[in-house]
């Protein structure tokens, strides 16, 4: 494994 | 607003337990309580505190207000509380400073401070209801042991869970580590409980500098919970009292 995605990949807005 | 907390303690440590992960953050006051959630520069973590106006006695909030606070501002603030202090925050409906009062219960010794405040333009990230595959409660202190030993070895965790049990396991230039953790009921001594619940198997890798950071919050309760699903972020939660929390979110890594 290497990188992450940003959470906001994941959560969203709002 | 005006919240006043039995004990300085939980606030000094909630607030020691984030600092290094998040700097400036807004705590959003309103008539349930105080709320906070803010992630870290790299944008891969973040921190949801959740202090129900229960945990506070009395906790009055006439208007929403978001103070706008520097954590290590505030943690000098913090530090010049005793343990066992009173704690009471005031602010007004359009503040510029947050007001925090510390009231020793045993002497009439009485001390007052005002922290500036910032304007904070904080992105706030909509967290759905998730069922996990995996919920795993263990003691707070275990898992920080499994953490701090693993990152001895790996900048890297694998945890996998399964009916077995759940497998934290690392490889590193040196070698390898695995440490494995059944369900176990301690009927004698409770918080030594591990409770696997699985709806199905789920293996994720995640940054041990994260969780290592996440353990500075091993104080505030006796049990930790890790909630797992495939390729979502990992849910770390400490629950404090009155159905307060404080909750880390880490985004898994991800293959080449």
């Amino acid at each position: 494994p290497t990188g992450q995605r940003s959470l906001a990949t994941y959560f969203g807005n709002p | 607003l005006e919240a006043r907390l039995e004990q300085a303690n939980l606030l000094k440590k909630v607030v020691d337990a984030i600092k290094d992960l998040v700097q400036d953050c807004n705590f959003d006051c309103n008539d349930s309580g105080i709320a906070l959630q803010a992630m870290d520069n790299s944008h891969v973590a973040l921190v949801s505190m959740m202090l129900k106006a229960e945990s506070f006695s009395p906790f009055r909030c006439d208007r929403n207000i978001a103070l706008g606070i520097n954590l290590s501002s505030l943690m000098k603030v913090l530090r010049c509380a005793q343990n066992e202090d009173i704690l009471t925050l005031k602010a007004d409906d359009a503040p510029d400073v947050v007001n925090l009062v510390f009231e020793s219960s045993e002497s009439d010794r009485l001390s007052e401070y005002d922290i500036k405040l910032m304007d904070i333009d904080q992105e706030h990230l909509g967290i759905p209801e998730t069922e996990y595959s995996a919920t795993i409660s263990m003691p707070a202190a275990e898992f920080q042991r499994i953490c701090r030993d693993l990152i001895a070895l790996s900048e890297s965790v694998a945890i996998e869970a399964t009916k077995e049990g759940v497998k934290f396991s690392c490889s590193g230039d040196i070698g390898n580590g695995a440490v494995t953790l059944r369900s176990h009921t301690n009927v004698e001594k409770p918080e030594l409980n591990v409770d696997i619940a699985l709806s199905e198997p789920v293996a994720l890798t995640f940054s041990l500098k994260y969780l290592v950071n996440f353990c500075k919050a091993s104080g505030l309760s006796g049990t930790v919970k890790l909630c797992l699903s495939s390729e979502v972020p990992l849910l770390v939660e400490y629950t404090l009292a009155s159905n307060s929390y404080l909750r880390f979110y880490l985004a898994p890594k991800i293959g080449d």
